[in-house]
């Protein structure tokens, strides 16, 4: 359920709120724990200047100056995931086992450009 | 199904959706592990290592419990100090053909009788043994190869094996003929005085066996890393 990120003067890119509920999917009767998660997802400008707290890479700070240049010609950087963690989910398998299993880049902890 | 859902469970790593028809409870030692991983500190700026389960510091991602499917070995006529014998079964064939196991640890838990004052103290012999092939009835015994053998006093401990090579070994072999645990008095002579203290360990003897497995998955992204 993502909430619609607020109308801010600050679309910058960084995490938004994303909770997966798994009962939302029906799969709660084999998943025994979480019962759910906070996933987020990047959203939000990456505009020229880039500044250091948007975790830029130096491509990305060139691509936002020709995009100032040139926006036709040049998108602006992607706002991505730049930090990911992961998370156990604790389940039943095809044979009723009880499986632990460790996920890796499940919840995106932070963005960038 | 619906295909994002199919596409979804195969990113988890599951051929189809599980539907459990007899849930067993969750293992005490996978819940402690799952709630210890839920509390660790996210924002720890050290990023966690999905591939591997630091609670036992072995490579990683998937934690099962299997519980012995074996049965009691008749006896016979009262063997001087024996107390029981019991086939361990462990059925691992449902680990997919791409994890490999990286660790497998047997737990032995006696439900020991404590108010037995006759047996405090009291020491026994345990040994666990891998048959090397199937024993038919009124055949002799199959050569076991001696895996552990020790003994121990009356706890109220667990007593922990580990067993990652013998479950490699039924892997790579795609044979696995249980193990054979047989559990003696030590000491002690009068036969009758045996079968007393063998009452102490108790009819029940509960055993499970944590497998701990690499999946493909992390095969590739430890690939990658190195």
């Amino acid at each position: 359920s993502a909430q619609h990120p607020p109308i801010t003067l600050s679309n910058l890119c960084r995490p938004r709120r994303l909770y997966i509920s798994f009962s939302d999917v029906g799969w709660e009767n084999w998943i025994i724990a979480p019962q759910g998660y906070l996933a987020n997802y990047c959203l939000g400008e990456c505009p020229f200047p880039l500044t250091a707290e948007l975790n830029s890479t130096n491509h990305a700070i060139l691509q936002t100056m020709v995009h100032s240049l040139d926006p036709q010609g040049t998108p602006q950087p992607c706002c991505v995931p730049v930090r990911l963690s992961p998370i156990s989910i604790l389940y039943y398998d095809n044979s009723d086992n009880v499986v632990l299993r460790h996920y890796a880049d499940m919840v995106v902890d932070e963005c960038g450009c | 199904l619906s295909l994002q859902e199919s596409l979804l469970l195969k990113s988890l790593g599951l051929s189809a959706k599980p539907s459990p028809k007899t849930p067993i409870p969750v293992p005490p030692v996978l819940w402690r592990i799952f709630q210890r991983r839920k509390t660790q500190p996210s924002m720890n700026k050290e990023p966690v290592d999905a591939c591997r389960v630091e609670e036992f510091d072995v490579p990683g991602d998937i934690i099962r419990v299997f519980t012995d499917q074996g049965h009691f070995i008749p006896k016979g006529q009262p063997q001087g100090q024996l107390c029981l014998r019991k086939r361990l079964y462990f059925n691992l064939s449902m680990l997919e053909e791409d994890e490999n196991v990286t660790m497998a640890q047997l737990e032995i838990k006696f439900h020991h009788n404590s108010y037995h004052t006759s047996s405090q103290g009291q020491i026994f012999e345990l040994r666990l043994s891998q048959p090397s092939q199937v024993s038919l009835q009124g055949m002799p015994e199959p050569r076991q190869k001696l895996l552990v053998e020790q003994s121990f006093a009356q706890l109220h401990k667990s007593l922990l094996f580990n067993l990652s090579m013998v479950a490699r070994d039924w892997r790579m072999h795609n044979r696995n003929l249980g193990l054979v645990l047989e559990v003696a008095v030590s000491g002690g002579d009068e036969v009758n005085e045996l079968q007393g203290l063998c009452t102490s360990i108790d009819s029940f003897l509960d055993t499970s066996l944590l497998v701990v497995t690499l999946s493909q998955q992390c095969q590739v992204s430890r690939r990658r890393r190195r």
